[in-house]
């Protein structure tokens, strides 16, 4: 086959919000991890509950620490995802879906087993 | 279902309580009419009211009303800024507050028909879950329920679900003519 002498890709993110939409970068990291722009995600995490608000967003580091996973594996009960302390493929999506503004921990949580 | 730190609720004395709404006469958009979004609100607003003793009656009073509706952009006052389109879409209040805030940056549809955008999203679901909201209700862990935290675009989600039901009913108590056997054969059938 010939290929052309220039491939553009176009990755079309336009049912993402631009501030969410590259979360992709962290899927699969774990306890440990360091990937850069991490502190993003964790004022995702402070802005809907997960962590606590007494740290200043300027204070946020990139690292995966146990605080952080302790949000993660709260944020995956609290969306019915499945527990695993990562962020799996389907916890990134999951974060990455258009949503309500209203924090997700301010509630008192009631379970009925049907 | 879970509720708001406290549970608080509408705490009216007759029954069936009857809960006024209006639009903002400023904050709103102009690509779907009015009346349509009018129309869009009285079905989300008849969904909860078919299964709680709670009507709700539009007025033009704006300021008066229990629950006012509007669009805003970015900062608009309540310490809670819209972010442009997507990511956040929507919030509303816990009772008794009445503020039910849409962001007036998302390409709001009515009829995904008409509206081809990818990143359009259904004003009547986002709208059934505010009421939830501004009814008592928080978020729920079941995907399927109104409750749950994210909507997709181009999704329609407006039908309560056995979770969402309980959850206000245990608020307010049931309508008369409601029955939950009706709710379980349509949960049932869609299962299918």
């Amino acid at each position: 086959s010939i290929l052309p002498d220039k491939v553009t890709v176009i990755t079309n993110n336009s049912t993402h919000n631009a501030t969410w939409h590259d979360f992709t970068r962290f899927i699969d990291a774990e306890m440990g991890s360091h990937v850069i722009g991490m502190s993003e995600l964790k004022k995702y995490f402070t802005r809907f509950g997960y962590l606590p608000m007494t740290i200043s967003d300027s204070n946020f580091t990139d690292n995966f620490d146990t605080q952080f996973k302790s949000a993660v594996t709260l944020y995956q009960t609290k969306l019915g995802l499945p527990v695993t302390g990562k962020l799996d493929s389907d916890t990134i999506t999951t974060i990455m879906s258009p949503r309500c503004g209203v924090s997700d921990t301010a509630h008192k949580i009631h379970v009925t087993k049907h | 279902y879970s509720y708001f730190y406290g549970k608080p609720r509408w705490s009216r004395r007759m029954s069936p309580m009857t809960l006024t709404y209006a639009f903002s006469s400023t904050d709103m958009i102009d690509y779907i009419s009015l009346s349509d979004i009018k129309l869009v609100l009285k079905r989300a607003f008849s969904r909860w009211s078919s299964v709680i003793p709670v009507n709700f009656k539009e007025t033009d009073k704006y300021e008066s009303a229990d629950i006012r509706i509007g669009f805003y952009h970015g900062d608009h006052g309540d310490g809670e800024a819209f972010d442009g389109a997507l990511g956040v879409l929507a919030h509303s209040f816990s009772p008794e507050n009445g503020r039910f805030h849409l962001d007036a940056a998302e390409t709001w549809a009515v009829d995904f028909e008409t509206v081809k955008s990818r990143a359009a999203i259904d004003l009547e679901s986002v709208a059934t879950h505010e009421i939830g909201h501004i009814l008592g209700l928080g978020h729920t862990s079941v995907k399927e329920a109104v409750m749950y935290p994210s909507l997709s675009p181009r999704t329609k989600k407006v039908d309560l679900k056995i979770d969402d039901v309980e959850g206000v009913q245990a608020l307010y108590g049931s309508n008369p003519n409601f029955k939950f056997s009706s709710l379980l054969e349509s949960e049932n059938s869609s299962n299918d």
